[in-house]
């Protein structure tokens, strides 16, 4: 079942590396957050990773663009400097490296918050990869709403059932096909419901 | 079918972004290495990119290690530096990181010679998975060597139907669990094909 392999995949090939201590030169996430934020001077109210997972799977290269422009006084979200990268061997790439971004969210008139987010790739991967049905034959009759589903269903299991990473990861579902919402608005009644 | 999602996943989400130029700041994967030959003082008789998969699946984290180290006038390969990495913002993760890294392999008396190669690292990632029957249970009635060869047959196929990536790239399967093997004279072999 492909949204259950892919949860296996992303859990067991990015967020083991990302999110807990590795007992040596990585101290993990939530403290790589506490250290971003004494450096920068900036609060995370919730110092987990929140991982986007968006309705038509498309992600954006940078969650900017989620922000509705045509509304002046709507928060609005915006890329600061990456939080540090983690850097190891892996499957014969030396130093490969890996590291989430900071993001902060404007919300006048309190004082912004940050946030470390980012979309699920592997999901804009098979966004891209159903929209190339020449080079992609094979997987042209999948369910696409089916895979997101179980990918966010598994990915959630796992998470709850991990020592080292329960509690570090939120899954955000955010409908990005609908007009009325506002991306950063889903992220703070996000933090307002953890914090 | 999940050997074939994994190829396109691999294929999509990784291979576009190392190998084609991307008629801006990337030059493309031959012209990398035709800067690092130049800049290193080296020689790559091979410009592609080998992707190496292993019979057990399992990855070691630098491809040294699969050196006989018993042999003293074997041939054997070790890691050089990095090539140039390759930056872009990918689903909301800024500045996300690609890089392949240049191995030397030495072969006594004649002089050495280098290769770009990894293992492919969702491969290795399903090895870790199925090894965590715990954690993955969904997963434990998996056909692994069925996966394998489903991953294998279909990135071979979309290579070489992608204009942007065919002739970039070689697929080498390497028999880790046979003791005869030394992976270093398999690599300068196919070297030699190629050549
Ligand atoms: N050798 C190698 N070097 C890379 O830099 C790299 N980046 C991706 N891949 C492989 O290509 C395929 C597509 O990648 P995608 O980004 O869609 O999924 C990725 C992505 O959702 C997440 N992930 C992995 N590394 C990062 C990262 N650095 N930043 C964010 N997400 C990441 O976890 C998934 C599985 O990763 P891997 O199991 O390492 O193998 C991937 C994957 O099979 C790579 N392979």
């Amino acid at each position: 079942n492909y949204g259950v392999g892919m949860a296996c995949s992303f859990f067991e090939g990015y967020l083991t590396h990302v999110l807990p201590s590795d007992g040596a030169r990585f101290v993990g996430f939530e403290e790589n957050i506490r250290r971003f934020e004494s450096k920068q001077g900036v609060v995370f109210p919730v110092k987990k990773l929140f991982v986007i997972v968006t309705k038509s799977l498309f992600s954006p290269p940078d969650l900017k663009q989620f922000n509705k422009t045509n509304r002046e006084e709507a928060s609005s979200i915006e890329a600061c400097r990456s939080l540090d990268a983690i850097e190891k061997d892996v499957a014969g790439v030396r130093n490969r490296i890996y590291k989430n971004t900071a993001y902060k969210i404007y919300r006048a008139p309190r004082r912004p918050v940050c946030v470390a987010a980012e979309c699920a790739t592997l999901l804009h991967t098979l966004y891209r990869v159903t929209k190339n049905r020449d080079l992609y034959e094979v997987l042209a009759d999948v369910n696409v709403d089916d895979i997101v589903s179980d990918f966010t269903n598994t990915l959630r299991k796992i998470i709850a059932n991990s020592p080292e990473c329960r509690g570090k990861c939120e899954i955000i579902y955010f409908d990005d096909t609908d007009p009325q919402l506002n991306f950063a608005d889903v992220l703070l009644d996000r933090i307002r419901e953890i914090e």
